[in-house]
C-alpha cells in the first residue's frame, strides 16, 4: 500500500526541500515507485530538480514536471487542491512551506509519516515543540497511528554545541527520533544549482550517502 | 522624523530574526531610540532576547516584551493589528516572516527602507528577484522613495562558491546591495539560547563586529 511521508517544519531553512528531495530521490534509486509533490509556492523542490522552471505540463489543478528524470515530481496549480490520488506508487513524499497553515496542515492530514528535519540551533529546537503538538493533535488517518521521526540536519561533526544538542534531543525523543543523521555538506547548494539531486551530483558524497542511509532506515524500519 | 526598516525575504531560515534583533540593538546602542517589533507568529525576535517567552504586557492589540533590557520589543497580540505609531523612535525595526503575505505586506507598505538578508545559497539567491520585484511594485509611502538594500549574511570566508556568488551580486545590485557583509559566527545561535543578543554575549565577536558595522551604515549611508 501507498505510504505517504510528510517533510514538516514551521522553522524556516531547515532542510525540509533538501530532505524531501533526497527522501524521495533515494527510495526511487532503490528501486521504488515514488511521487514528490512540492506544496511550497515556493517552489523550491522544483527547482532544485529541474534545470529550468518552466517545463510543466497541466493536469488538471497540478503541474506535472515530466523534465524532473530523478523522481516524479508535482505541484498545485491551485492553492487548495487535493492532494492526488496515488495508488501505484510505493511512496508519496509531500515537502511543506515553512508554517503550520492549510498546506501543511492538509499534509499532516494525508500523511502516514511525519518526518521532522531538526537543525541544531536554538531557535530551530525551540519550534520542535509546536510542530510536534500539532502532530498530535492532527486527526488519524483510518486506523493505523501516524507516526513522527525527526531527522538531525546540518550536523557539523566538529561543533561541541551540536554535539550538546543532539546528545539533549536523543535523551528527550529517543522513540522518535532517525538513526540517521545528514550531516552538513556544501555540495547540496552545488547540485541544486544545477537542477539535480546530490546523487546525481556527486553520489559518494558524505551528503548522498547520509540520505541513502535514510532511505534505507526507511524501508527497513518505518511500518 | 521616525524611519521604519523591514527585514523581508520569503525565503526561510536566512538570518531575517537575527538581523533585526542585531540591528535594532546595535542601532540602540549607537545612542539611538529604537523599537523592535517581531511579526512572526513564530516570535523568533522575541525568543532570541527574552530569557524567558513569558513576560510581555498588554498594551491593547500588542504585546510588549519589558523583561527585554536590550531594546523595545512588542510583537502583534492579534493577527492584523494595525502598526503602532512610534513618532518617538528614531527607527522601528519589523522581523517578517518567511512568506510574502499580510504580515510581510504591511511591513513593506510601512517601511521607508526595506532590508532583505541573502544567504548565498542556490535556492536563497532564486527568491531574491520575487522579493526585490514586490517591494518595486508595493505602494509609496509618501513622497520619499522607498529604498531597498540587500544584505549578505552567513558568509564563509573560505567557501569559493560564495565568494563567487558573493561578486555576481556587487555586479548585478550595485546600488542596492550593502557594503557590510554578515559572517557566519556559530556564536549566534549561542547568544540566542541565553535570550542575549551577540552584542551583550560576546561584544567582540565577528558577528557583533558586523552588525555594529551595519548600524553605522545605516545612520551615515541612508537617507
Ligand atoms: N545537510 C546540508 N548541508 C549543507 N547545506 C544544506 C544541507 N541541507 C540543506 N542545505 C542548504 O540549506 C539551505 C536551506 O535548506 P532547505 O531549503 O532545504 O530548507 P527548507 O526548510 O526547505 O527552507 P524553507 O523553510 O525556506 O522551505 C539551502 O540552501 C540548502 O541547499
Ligand atoms: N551570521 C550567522 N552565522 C551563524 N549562524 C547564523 C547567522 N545568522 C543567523 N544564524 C543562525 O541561523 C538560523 C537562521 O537564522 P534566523 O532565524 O535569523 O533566520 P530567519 O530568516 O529569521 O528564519 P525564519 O525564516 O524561520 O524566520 C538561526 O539558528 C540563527 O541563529
Ligand atoms: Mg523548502
Ligand atoms: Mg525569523
Amino acid at each position: 500500500r501507498t505510504r505517504v511521508i510528510a517533510c514538516a517544519n514551521q522553522k524556516g531553512g531547515v532542510g525540509k526541500t533538501t530532505t524531501a528531495v533526497h527522501l524521495a530521490v533515494g527510495l526511487r534509486r532503490a528501486g521504488r515507485r515514488v511521487r514528490l509533490i512540492d506544496l511550497d509556492p515556493q517552489r523550491n523542490a522544483v527547482l532544485s530538480l529541474c534545470e529550468e522552471d518552466q517545463d510543466a505540463t497541466s493536469n488538471g489543478a497540478w503541474w506535472v514536471w515530466s523534465s524532473c528524470s530523478e523522481v516524479e515530481l508535482w505541484s498545485p496549480a491551485e492553492r487548495s487542491a487535493d492532494l492526488p490520488a496515488s495508488p501505484d506508487f510505493d511512496y508519496v513524499v509531500l515537502d511543506c512551506p515553512p508554517n503550520l497553515e492549510n498546506s501543511t496542515q492538509r499534509a499532516l492530514e494525508a500523511s502516514d509519516h511525519v518526518l521532522v528535519p531538526l537543525q541544531c540551533e536554538f531557535l530551530a529546537m525551540e519550534g520542535l515543540t509546536q510542530i510536534l503538538a500539532r502532530v498530535r493533535a492532527t486527526k488519524p488517518k483510518g486506523d493505523a497511528r501516524r507516526t513522527v521521526h525527526v531527522l538531525p540536519v546540518m550536523l557539523e561533526p566538529g561543533s561541541g554545541l551540536h554535539q550538546d544538542i543532539l546528545e539533549d534531543v536523543w535523551r528527550h525523543l529517543a522513540d522518535n527520533i532517525c538513526r540517521t543523521w545528514i550531516p552538513r555538506d556544501p555540495a547540496f547548494s552545488e547540485a541544486s544549482s544545477y537542477g539535480r539531486s546530490l546523487f546525481s551530483q556527486n553520489i559518494r558524497s558524505i551528503g548522498a550517502r547520509a540520505y541513502a542511509k535514510l532511505a534505507r532506515e526507511v524501508e527497513d524500519g518505518w511500518t
